[in-house]
């Protein structure tokens, strides 16, 4: 349920804001 | 250690010394060294020239080196501090150093706010929200109608604006993390605490003695 989330839950949801990622190469 | 001689690190632009980078830092200076073999990796994924651009940045994130990210990018910058348009060495590490699970929690306050704070007035203002939220919803292809992303707008400013004139600023988004921590999950990288053990290979070009590391 989007809507019951907050803005700030949904947008940390972003792969470009998972840093995890970088130590994939 | 110092097993095999350094094949020119220092002609790596803006190269810092791991020693002075580990004092600044978070990290040890084996951590700051296997740091350099993940920076190398990254750096060399389009033109090898001893930074990491951002095109280089966004294709480690996403493995796609031509999608166009609002959040790969503004972190980019934040990491660009000196905005130079590229990393350095020093920019990826003093970076980094936030991530890491000891960092200070206001440290990464700190980050997060600027990361949100798009045009950098110092406020996270509800224009900013909407487009960060229409910018997910065109990466994970998840539709909202726009009512519905008002109505997520509505309630979240309610809740992080606490007087309510229409921007959060830092000591609303201070209380507003510390009641939904959360939002601070992105900003902690559990395997920053072994960086060593993922990147082992810094062993060989080590260029510090053991009792230093």
């Amino acid at each position: 349920q989007p809507v019951a989330m907050n803005a700030f839950e949904l947008i940390s949801m972003s792969k470009g804001l998972n840093l995890e990622n970088l130590f994939g190469t | 250690m110092g097993c095999v001689p350094s094949k020119g690190r220092r002609q790596f632009p803006g190269y810092e010394d791991p020693v002075f980078l580990a004092a600044q830092t978070t990290f040890s200076v084996s951590e700051v060294e296997a740091l350099f073999e993940l920076f190398k990796s990254i750096g060399s994924s389009v033109v090898d020239e001893g930074i990491i651009n951002k095109e280089e940045f966004v294709l480690a994130l996403f493995k796609n080196r031509k999608k166009e990210n609002l959040f790969a990018s503004r972190i980019f910058d934040l990491f660009d501090v000196k905005h130079k348009g590229v990393l350095d060495f020093g920019d990826f590490v003093r970076a980094l150093h936030i991530f890491h699970p000891s960092a200070p929690l206001e440290d990464k306050i700190v980050f997060s706010f600027k990361l949100y704070d798009l045009d950098n007035t110092g406020f996270i203002e509800r224009q900013e929200v909407k487009l960060m939220l229409l910018a997910l919803l065109g990466e994970s292809e998840m539709k909202l109608a726009d009512e519905t992303i008002e109505a997520i707008l509505d309630k979240t400013f309610l809740e992080a604006d606490t007087n309510q004139d229409g921007k959060i600023d830092l000591s609303e988004w201070h209380s507003f993390v510390l009641k939904n921590p959360s939002l601070l999950r992105i900003m902690t990288l559990p395997y920053l605490r072994d960086i060593t053990t993922a990147f082992p290979s810094f062993v060989f070009y080590s260029e510090v003695d053991e009792a230093a590391a």
